[in-house]
This record gives structure tokens, C-alpha cells and sequence, in this order.
């Protein structure tokens, strides 16, 4: 393993949803309306941190520790 | 690693050790509770240098496989798992895709047939430019400031002047930003020790955009590193990949091989290795 611990290549998981309610939802917040505490217990069992975040209109970008 | 959250979408995408598929679980309970439900997922990585170092359930593909099948609702029954090979043994796709047919045709309006997607990894960066991401001891800066620096003293800005970039650098080494811009996004991880050096870049495109813009930006980044090898997947509904060919080949690098396979909800996964010629 390399000395910083880094694997290199990485996995990449993309999950897609639709919204129980057609009116609302995904075509508006969706899961942009996840909490900062919801999205920090999905990352713990990934084993990753939030250390740095930005947004805009369209989506929110995070990068994540390891 | 990074993480990108739309409205109807969640993309993760981490290195080292992390143990990513245990996220889906969790994702799915959460979106549960804001009335989302799943409707298509894709799961995609290259070889693993270190494959004996990954923790379950990343010690194999089909273990892999396995484990998101059990954690997938049973309605997502349009599945596939495929390992793309290349000539080069250690450069190999995985790609899992899944879907139902109801949600399939959902997952086709959230992802219109135009948009493609773009997954560089690239190994063996020229020594010099790797070293810019290192930090420099003594330099007594915090993650944020030393990855702006790294940011500019790579180019790493350059490759789009139009986005906004969050970038943080580890220590001692390494590199992860996210650009933004508009709804598209573009990510950079960097891994720079000499011996196991790697690189990656992410971004998202339409193909009724400007044919050269993919070509530029691929140019740009494969330039920030300048890599012996470089593997390149293109996820789209229509033909992109010779977009990418046109991009590196004038930068030394030639193509060695190109497997095409088709993913239900996915669409249609291009894998390209190409190394430079004097190899």
C-alpha cells in the first residue's frame, strides 16, 4: 500500500431515484434535502469524512477524507 | 474521494480502503424517508494495485457483485456485471448496472440519451509533475490552502477556467478537488508516490456540444499529469469514444485496445487503454 495509504483507483457507486410523489420531490430538492447528520452516517459505514464542501443551484460536490 | 448529491441522484466515489457498496444500504433507507425511491444504480472501477489490501466486500468483482445484489430491492431485476479486459492484464473495467423496467424508463428520462460520462485513470505520471502534490515541509498550511496551491501550480485550474473548484491536499501527499459547473460536475483525485503514482479525472458532457470541448478538456488534464498509461470508460447512449482517441493520441499516447459492452438503464460503456508509444 502506498505510504499515504491510498489505494489509487477508486469505486464509483451513482444511485438513481424517483420521487414517490411526482409533484414534488426529486424535481425539486430530493436528496439535496439529506442532513448534514444523515449524510455523515452514510459516509461513516464508507469509512470517510466530509473535509470539504461546495454547492449551487444544481447540486451539492463534497470531497470526502481518504 | 468525492460525493456529489442532485435532487435525483447520488454519485460516491472513494479510493484507499473504504468499503463504498456498505453506503447503499444507509442511502436507500434515507431517501426512503424523504419519499425517493431507488430506480437504477451503476457501480464501475478499474484494477485494483493493491487488491489484497481491499477489506470486504471489495476482495473480489463477484464478491462485490454479490454483496449489491443482496442489498438492491429485488424489483431492480434488469441486472449485469461485466468485466471489460484490455491487453494490459492489470487494466480491467468492472461495471454493474441495475435497474427495473418501470424505473428503467424514469431512469432514462433523469439521464437524457445525449449526456455521456467520462472516467480517466491514469498511472504512471511523469515524476516532476507528480511531486507538485506533495506538500512542502515546513510550509505550515492547513489541507484547503495547500490544495488551492496545488490547484494552480498544476493547471489544474486551466482545464476549466468556467468552474468553481473545492480542493483539499493530504498529508503528507495527495490531491482530491471537485469542479463545478452549472449542473455538470468534473473531479480530480491524485495518488503521486513514485512506483504505484496514480491519477484520475471525472467529468460529464453532452454530445450535442461542441465536438472539440471533450477533446480540449481531456487534453488538459492528461497534460497535468502526463501518464505512460492511461485507461479511459465512456458511459453514453450514443458514441463518444472516438472523441477521446482524437484527444490523446496527439499527445503520444496510442490507443491498445477497446472493448464495447451494452448495460440495461446504462446505456452503452466504452474501455480504452492507451499507452504512450515509446513503451
Amino acid at each position: 500500500m502506498a505510504a499515504s495509504g491510498f489505494e489509487g483507483f477508486e469505486k464509483r457507486l451513482e444511485l438513481h431515484f424517483f420521487g414517490d410523489d411526482p409533484v414534488a420531490g426529486v424535481d425539486d430538492m430530493g436528496l439535496r434535502l439529506l442532513d448534514f447528520e444523515s449524510l455523515e452516517q452514510i459516509l461513516h459505514a464508507v469509512q470517510c469524512t466530509v473535509v470539504s464542501a461546495v454547492g449551487n443551484q444544481f447540486f451539492d460536490a463534497y470531497v470526502l477524507s481518504e | 474521494s468525492s460525493l456529489f448529491v442532485y435532487p435525483n441522484k447520488i454519485i460516491i466515489k472513494t479510493c484507499g480502503t473504504t468499503q463504498l457498496l456498505k453506503s447503499i444500504r444507509p442511502l436507500i433507507h434515507h431517501a426512503a424517508n424523504l419519499g425517493l425511491t431507488l430506480s437504477g444504480c451503476r457501480y464501475t472501477r478499474g484494477s485494483f494495485i493493491f487488491p489484497s489490501s481491499q477489506p470486504f466486500p471489495h476482495t473480489s468483482f463477484k464478491e462485490e457483485v454479490i454483496y449489491i445484489e443482496d442489498n438492491l430491492p429485488a424489483n431492480l431485476c434488469y441486472r449485469k456485471a461485466s468485466v471489460m479486459p484490455s491487453k494490459l492484464p492489470s487494466h480491467s473495467w468492472h461495471v454493474f448496472t441495475a435497474s427495473d423496467h418501470q424505473n428503467a424508463t424514469r431512469f432514462y428520462t433523469h439521464v437524457p440519451d445525449d449526456l455521456y460520462t467520462v472516467e480517466v485513470c491514469m498511472t504512471e505520471l511523469d515524476p516532476v509533475l507528480a511531486r507538485k502534490f506533495f506538500q512542502r515541509q515546513g510550509d505550515e498550511k492547513n489541507g484547503d490552502t495547500a490544495g488551492k496551491d496545488m490547484t494552480q501550480i498544476s493547471g489544474i485550474d486551466s482545464i476549466n477556467p468556467g468552474a468553481i473548484i473545492c480542493d483539499f491536499a493530504f498529508d503528507p501527499c495527495g490531491y482530491s478537488m471537485n469542479g463545478i459547473d452549472g449542473d455538470r460536475y468534473s473531479t480530480i483525485h491524485v495518488t503521486p508516490e513514485d512506483g504505484y503514482s496514480y491519477a484520475s479525472f471525472e467529468c460529464v458532457g453532452s454530445v450535442y456540444e461542441d465536438r472539440d470541448d471533450i477533446t480540449k478538456v481531456l487534453k488538459k488534464a492528461v497534460q497535468v499529469f502526463r501518464p505512460a498509461t492511461v485507461s479511459v470508460s465512456t458511459t453514453c447512449r450514443r458514441e463518444v469514444w472516438g472523441r477521446v482517441a482524437r484527444a490523446l493520441e496527439p499527445l503520444g499516447l496510442k490507443c491498445r485496445s477497446r472493448v464495447v459492452d451494452e448495460f440495461p438503464a446504462a446505456g452503452s460503456v466504452t474501455f480504452q487503454t492507451f499507452t504512450t508509444r515509446r513503451k
